[in-house]
């Protein structure tokens, strides 16, 4: 999924 | 978000709020780390290119640029400010952490999650905050006198490290297609570095006593 390409955390 | 997430970056917030004080109000940085600072300031530097090239919220923007700013600024007066300067501990702060940085780098280029310049520098920053602390452990131990405020940047990092090793754990039950063997990996190592750290400060702060770690 797109997410799972995306850091969010910080 | 959840809250485990928001309580680690609420208490990284507050763990450089604590240093910051420190600098400011009281004009010293003694106890602190400049080679951990210096760290921090690369680690947060690699780790946020994406700054420019992904946009996920106004809160991950402004909390990227925080930890940014109070990082390289945190160095700029260990090193230049005429005052706070005098308070390092220069001669006990000796650990070699350049040296660290190569095997890291290597790492990264190694085991990342996708080979582009982004991600290596991703993959590199995760190991190299893993060992981060190292220098500020080293110096905790030879000074002898830790005053409360180092006392406490310590563990609110530490706090910081293991709330987050509780937001993956949520996070992988709670979200389909959670999964990053990196973060983790390093993640739980670095947290596992604070544990002696925690042992002793709550040795000390249950017996009522001043922080001192063995020698």
């Amino acid at each position: 999924s797109v997410e799972k390409d995306v850091h969010d955390e910080l | 978000m959840n809250i485990f997430r928001l309580a680690g970056d609420m208490t990284h917030l507050f763990s450089v709020l604590v240093l910051l004080l420190k600098i400011h109000t009281i004009k010293s940085c003694a106890g602190i780390s400049l080679k951990t600072q210096e760290l921090y300031a690369i680690v947060f530097t690699t780790r946020y290119l994406d700054l420019f090239t992904t946009y996920i919220s106004l809160y991950n923007t402004i909390m990227k640029l925080i930890f940014l700013g109070s990082s390289i600024s945190i160095v700029w007066y260990m090193r230049h400010h005429k005052v706070v300067r005098r308070s390092y501990d220069k001669d006990q702060d000796t650990f070699r952490h350049y040296l660290l940085m190569l095997p890291c780098l290597l790492l990264a280029l190694l085991i990342n999650e996708k080979f582009t310049f982004l991600e290596v520098m991703w993959a590199f920053s995760l190991y190299l905050e893993a060992v981060a602390i190292l220098p500020q452990l080293v110096l905790l131990q030879r000074t002898r006198n830790i005053d409360n405020l180092t006392g406490q940047y310590v563990l609110l990092l530490g706090a910081y490290r293991a709330l987050y090793v509780l937001n993956w754990i949520y996070r992988y039950f709670t979200e389909e297609n959670y999964v990053h063997w990196i973060t983790w990996v390093s993640g739980i190592v670095q947290t596992l570095l604070y544990a002696d750290f925690f042992y002793y400060y709550f040795q000390s702060w249950k017996n009522n006593v001043k922080l001192q770690l063995p020698a």
